[in-house]
């Protein structure tokens, strides 16, 4: 995992911008807060609401903001 | 199909009719599951 | 707290059941399961897409399962 997860994941989430987030820099970040997903802990509760199936939550991401593959599966 | 009209129950229902496997539908997840009804309507 | 949030925090959440956190019984948690919350970390996620706020996902649960004043509490 990129050096980005690994400090994002060493401490509680917290109310962590969005932007904390590995594979979610500031183009999506603004995208994803335009859209109320502001914190990184809104993103997490998508992904439960998902029934964190990794299928849909990439392709909502998509959906969301434009995530490519890449920054899908960061 | 316009399924802006149909109840979240009712999508619910309908991806259950499609097979297609599903958490909630919620305000969140409601335009994703309405894509997927669609695509498969297409197919 | 009640004795079943206690035991609920205890451990990891897991893939618990929807009924096993406090206050979701036998009648609500089968509502709950219908509508697609069938375990505890999916109505976790729905409070953090409400993002945490307290009143909306009250609002919610009374909406989605019936749950009275008290149950919503728990």
């Amino acid at each position: 995992t990129s050096q980005k997860h690994k400090e994002f994941v060493a401490e509680p989430m917290g109310e962590k911008a969005v932007m904390a987030l590995a594979g979610i820099g500031e183009v999506l970040g603004k995208r994803l807060e335009e859209k109320g997903f502001d914190k990184a802990y809104v993103v997490l509760g998508q992904f439960l609401v998902l029934k964190k199936d990794e299928d849909f939550f990439r392709e909502w991401l998509k959906d969301t903001c434009g995530a490519n593959a890449k920054q899908q599966f960061d | 199909m316009n399924f802006s009209n149909k109840t979240d129950k009712e999508i619910a229902e309908l991806l259950d009719q499609y097979m297609i496997k599903h958490g909630p539908v919620v305000g969140s997840t409601r335009k994703l599951y309405e894509k997927k009804l669609h695509e498969a309507l297409e197919s």
